[in-house]
């Protein structure tokens, strides 16, 4: 027999709650559910099957190809390409306020450092008060340059500024960070919009905050509008996040989750594992 | 968004002919729906559906009123219950040195509300200082100074001292021999599963002994906001919580819950990068964004 839509509705009830408790916003959970139900529509099931465990199964494979977009991303390959073609390998940093994209610009830069690309970052937030000496801090820390004009100066300016001097001095990656920015502030994303046109990137990262609720969706869908995002890092997975703001995100932009931010020091960043996270929200 | 708007399910019981059991269940999960998508915690949202659908469908009709007014007023009721329904003021000691100290989940405000509050009180004709107690995030030193000297206020810190202790117990004497009546303390960030951190913030609350803990909520965030809350509450009293970051598209549920669990009012918010970007809490004004 088929799956009587009551049943499956009830046995649908414990796993939303269980999604929504994880951050995984409503929208999303309703289109998961969806799905799942799309999935089952003419399946056939045994009187004597555990119904809850064949939801299970399906809801795990919906939750894996939101997850697992075609485009898997390689950085230390991608920028190993770069290299080999003597140009220096760009990524664009953006995402709203305080989601941690400085800190992850540093812990990109010690990844690509520690196995051997050279890196020059670029003080793109010329608006946060201290964020250039922030980041200044990072550049001494991890011995690399950093290129930064002053505060109120165009932040399109100071990337490409960066860019030049990566190709002039034969540097592998140009990692750009760019001020936080509502995406209910159309000036910014404007802003943000002609840095990313200006520098013409290789990948435009979204850094996204792990204990973010609902809004994820909307702040992927708006940024989404004004730029193309690549790829996203979810931060901060540490403060007992499940990552189900990924599951949001990735909805949402059809992209790959690079990392995770495990935490405050550079070695803080992990491979995003689609299972991993699956299962932790599944338990 | 179909559901996500709340005025639109009661503008539905407005329409509704009669409010009968089916009105009140079919308007009880548009409010469930509502909710979460505001980010009020899961089991805080089954709770209070479940309360104003028994209300509304036991509760004797107080006379003169319709069921459709009382089944909105069941609602206003039940929401405003966790944020109180007049304004709450954070108490100034005339005449002494007011300590106010600000901790929060990592990137939630807290510097930059710091300034804000700063600024709030300099306005109102308050001697008003700031003291840097972060040693650990790089560039907190210039980020608050940067901040302090746009509005004139006086701050504290030390670039060559890693104890945050020292620093504050300093700051504090300097300020307080100085005559100054209100002292904002800002600290690092933290979450709950940082022990050494809490320890730490447990540790300067016990030194500085505030006159009041400001826990910092960022407007965006989910279902830990009120799991954070309880251990910062459970670690030092939080006298009051400042919600930032209102000038976005976060609806606030978790803040919300955050309140609701460790039952301390909300006293500012911020709604904007710029320091004068920060206003008094009016409950009323924060129910109706919740319900879209
Ligand atoms: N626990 C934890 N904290 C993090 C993580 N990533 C960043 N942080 C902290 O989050 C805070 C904000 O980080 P920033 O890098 O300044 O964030 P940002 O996005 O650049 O902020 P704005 O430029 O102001 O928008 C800092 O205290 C970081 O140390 C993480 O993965 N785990
Ligand atoms: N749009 C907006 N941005 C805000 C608001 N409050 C703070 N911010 C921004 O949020 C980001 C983080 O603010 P900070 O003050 O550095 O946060 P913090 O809690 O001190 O961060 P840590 O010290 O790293 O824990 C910065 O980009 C601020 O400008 C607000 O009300 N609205
Ligand atoms: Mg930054
Ligand atoms: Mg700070």
């Amino acid at each position: 027999t088929e799956f009587n839509n009551e049943k499956l509705d009830a046995i649908l009830w414990d796993f939303k709650l269980a999604l929504l408790e994880n951050d995984v916003a409503l929208i999303v959970v309703d289109q998961i559910c969806e799905n799942v139900k799309q999935k089952l529509r003419g399946v056939e099931i045994g009187r004597l099957d555990d119904k809850k465990k064949i939801v299970k199964r399906i809801l795990n494979e919906v939750l894996y190809e939101i997850l697992q977009t075609n485009e898997n991303i390689d950085l230390l390959d991608l920028v190993s390409k770069k290299r080999m073609a003597k140009e220096p390998f760009i990524i664009v940093f953006v995402g709203v306020n305080g989601t941690g994209k400085t800190t992850t610009i540093a812990k990109i830069a010690k990844l690509l450092l520690s196995n051997g690309y050279s890196v020059v970052l670029a003080a793109s937030d010329t608006y946060r008060a201290g964020s250039i000496e922030q980041l200044e801090s990072h550049a001494k820390r991890l011995g690399i340059r950093m290129v930064k004009h002053t505060y109120g100066s165009d932040a399109a300016a100071v990337a490409f500024d960066a860019i030049n001097h990566a190709i002039a001095s034969g540097i592998n990656a140009v990692l750009v960070d760019t001020a936080g920015r509502m995406q209910t502030n159309r000036n910014l994303m404007f802003e943000m919009q002609k840095i990313v046109k200006v520098t013409d990137p290789d990948l435009v990262v979204f850094v996204g905050d792990a204990l973010t609720g609902n809004d994820a969706v909307n702040q992927a869908e708006e940024f989404n509008k004004y730029i193309k995002i690549d790829a996203s890092i979810l931060t901060k997975i540490d403060a007992d996040s499940k990552g189900g703001a990924s599951i949001s995100i990735a909805y949402v932009t059809k992209k790959p989750t690079m990392y995770l931010g495990i935490g405050q020091s550079y070695d803080d960043l992990e491979q995003f594992n689609p299972n991993f996270l699956i299962e932790k929200i599944l338990a | 968004r179909l559901g996500s708007s709340l005025t639109d399910a009661i503008r539905k019981i407005i329409k509704a002919p009669i409010v009968d059991e089916s009105v009140v269940n079919e308007l009880v999960k548009d409010f469930q729906r509502a909710l979460l998508q505001a980010d009020v915690k899961v089991q805080l949202v089954l709770e209070i559906s479940e309360k104003i659908r028994k209300r509304t469908l036991n509760e004797q009709l107080p006379r003169g009123i319709s069921r459709r007014e009382h089944l909105i007023k069941v609602i206003y009721e039940e929401l405003t219950t966790f944020l109180g329904d007049i304004p709450a003021q954070i108490r100034i000691n005339p005449g002494v040195s007011n300590i106010l100290m600000l901790v929060g989940v990592q990137g939630s405000g807290k510097t930059t509300s710091a300034a804000k509050i700063a600024r709030y009180f300099q306005k109102r004709g308050f001697k008003t200082a700031l003291i840097c107690a972060d040693t650990f995030r790089f560039g907190a030193f210039h980020q608050l100074q940067q901040l302090a000297d746009k509005t004139n206020v006086p701050m504290y810190g030390d670039l060559n001292e890693k104890n945050s202790f020292k620093i504050a117990k300093k700051g504090i004497e300097k300020f307080r021999s100085e005559g100054y009546e209100i002292i904002i303390l800002d600290t690092a960030g933290r979450h709950k599963n940082e022990e050494s951190l809490i320890k730490d913030m447990k540790e300067l609350a016990h030194i500085v002994n505030p006159d009041e803990i400001i826990l910092i909520i960022d407007a965006t965030i989910g279902q830990q906001a009120s799991i954070q809350a309880e251990a910062f509450h459970e670690a030092t009293k939080i006298g009051s919580v400042f919600l930032t970051k209102l000038d976005g598209s976060a609806r606030g549920g978790g803040a919300l819950s955050a309140v609701a669990s460790i039952k301390t009012p909300i006293k500012f918010i911020g709604m904007g990068e710029g320091i004068d970007a920060i206003d008094t809490f009016v409950p009323s004004r924060f129910v109706g964004r919740l319900l879209g």
